[in-house]
C-alpha cells in the first residue's frame, strides 16, 4: 500500500 | 506527527539556526567545517526533491523550504561572503568528504525500498546524512577549541537524531510494523558516530 512508504519524516 | 518526531524536527532546526546565528553575530566560522555544510545541502537537496511533487502538510513543506536554503546559506557564507569567508580554516578542515558521498551513493545503488531514482536519491541522503558530521568531528577533535556554539551545534544535531530514534520506536509500536529499516539502520549510525563526541563534550 503506497500508505506504509509515504516519505512523511524530514 | 508525534511528539518525538516534533522534538526532533525542533532541535534539529535549532541546531542550523545556533550555527546561523554564530556566522552571522560573530561574522566567523571558524571551527565550523564547511565539508559538513556542503555535505548536509547535498543532503537536503537529494532528500526534498519531492517538494514540488508531493504535498504531504504545509509543516513538511515548509521545513523542508527552511533546511535547504539555511544549509545553502551557511555554505553561500562560507564560501563567498567577505568577512566570513576569510575566518575559515581550510588547512584543517582535511577530511576527504568526497570519498563519503562516493560511498553513500554506492550504498543507495545497493540497498534500497526500489530501485528507481526518487528510491535511490531518498537512500543515499539517508546514508550521507548519517556520516556527514565526520569533517566537523574530526575538525573539534583537532582542533580542542570547541568554542561553545559549535559544540552546542553538534550537540543538537545528536539530540534530534536521538529522538528521531524514539520516534522510531514510537511509531514501530503503534503504526503497526512498516519496515524502515534504512532510516533505522542510518540513524542508529548517525547517534552511534555522536556518542564520542558527546563523551568528549562532556568530559571537557
Amino acid at each position: 500500500a503506497p500508505a506504509d512508504n509515504v516519505k512523511d519524516e524530514l | 506527527m508525534n511528539a518525538f518526531r516534533f522534538l526532533g524536527d525542533m532541535t534539529h532546526l535549532f541546531s542550523v539556526l545556533v550555527l546561523l546565528l554564530k556566522i552571522y553575530a560573530t561574522k566567523s566560522c571558524s571551527g565550523v567545517s564547511r565539508k559538513t555544510q556542503e555535505l548536509y545541502m547535498v543532503v537536503f537537496l537529494a532528500r526534498y526533491m519531492d517538494l514540488f511533487t508531493d504535498y504531504i502538510s504545509l509543516y513538511n513543506s515548509v521545513m523542508k523550504v527552511v533546511f535547504i536554503t539555511s544549509s545553502a546559506a551557511i555554505v553561500w557564507c562560507m564560501r563567498r561572503h567577505p568577512q566570513v569567508r576569510r575566518t575559515y580554516d581550510k588547512e584543517q578542515d582535511t577530511f576527504r568528504h568526497v570519498v563519503l558521498v562516493a560511498a553513500a551513493f554506492v550504498l543507495a545503488l545497493i540497498f534500497n525500498e526500489r530501485f528507481t531514482f526518487r528510491e535511490i536519491c531518498w537512500a543515499f541522503s539517508i546514508y550521507l546524512e548519517a556520516v556527514a558530521i565526520l569533517p566537523q568531528l574530526v575538525l573539534l577533535q583537532r582542533g580542542r577549541n570547541v568554542d561553545n556554539l559549535t559544540g552546542q551545534y553538534v550537540f543538537f544535531l545528536g539530540a534530534y537524531r536521538a529522538f528521531y530514534i524514539l520516534n522510531w520506536i514510537y511509531r514501530y509500536f503503534t503504526e503497526g510494523h512498516h519496515s524502515r529499516w534504512i532510516s533505522w539502520l542510518s540513524g542508529l549510525v548517525q547517534t552511534g558516530l555522536y556518542a564520542d563526541f558527546f563523551y568528549y563534550y562532556f568530559l571537557r
